[in-house]
């Protein structure tokens, strides 16, 4: 554990809590994707399965069962909740997420380090991972007036992404023999998705103004 | 090399 992966864990921890809490107090997910939370929640129960195999600290489960639990959660206050639900931007969030999950699962069969059940998962909730935000990213644009709470979710999920760069930067020049492609650019497409919004979400801060995403 | 080192990331 370096400083670069704990403060990644830490900033993937806060967006999560950060949603949650909002959906929990507020009562409203307005402006937030079920899209991107459902492939989030799938990404998380096919990564995490190694937890019924193997173990590598408390930290490392402990974190695990929280964003399970948590990435569920969500998923659950916008589908079944009485007045969460209502608040849901249904018509704005049409991204076909099946469209996501089939090319990442096929990618995961042609291209991985291991052909087993549990390797072929993980590396497909990776490229699942670099392109879940996507459907988040378009509603945005598309209701384009962002409360601070959604906005601050996805600038916290690209610190996650930008500190785990810096981690495997820096396991890379102490760890020998520490190379792993498909985490590397799966992890780089990731990162480079949230670029676009975070120009966005500079000028606003900057000009002190509420962030507004052009059409 | 076979060790996991990335599977102890989240």
């Amino acid at each position: 554990m370096n400083i670069f992966r704990l403060a990644g864990d830490m900033t993937h921890l806060a967006s999560v809590l950060v949603l949650l809490l909002k959906i929990h107090t507020i009562k409203s997910c307005a402006g937030v994707s079920l899209k991107t939370q459902e492939l989030y929640a799938i990404v998380f129960a096919t990564r995490y399965l190694d937890i019924f195999t193997s173990f590598y600290s408390i930290y490392n489960t402990l974190m695990k069962l929280i964003f399970l639990g948590s990435s569920f959660s969500i998923v659950w206050y916008m589908r079944y909740h009485k007045t969460v639900r209502r608040t849901y931007d249904r018509e704005q969030d049409t991204f076909r997420h099946w469209f996501l999950v089939l090319p990442c699962l096929l990618l995961a069969l042609l291209i991985h380090e291991k052909f087993t059940f549990l390797e072929v998962l993980w590396t497909f909730s990776l490229y699942l991972e670099a392109v879940a935000i996507l459907p988040q990213l378009v509603l945005l644009q598309r209701t384009r007036n962002i409360d601070n709470l959604t906005g601050q979710y996805v600038f916290l999920l690209g610190g996650y992404r930008g500190f785990y760069i810096l981690n495997w930067i820096y396991r890379y020049l102490t760890e020998p023999h520490f190379v792993h492609w498909i985490t590397w650019i799966a992890g780089l497409v990731q990162t480079l998705l949230y670029a676009d919004f975070f120009y966005y979400y500079f000028q606003s801060w900057k000009n002190n103004k509420k962030l507004q995403l052009p059409a | 090399k076979l060790v996991d080192d990335t599977k102890d990331e989240l």
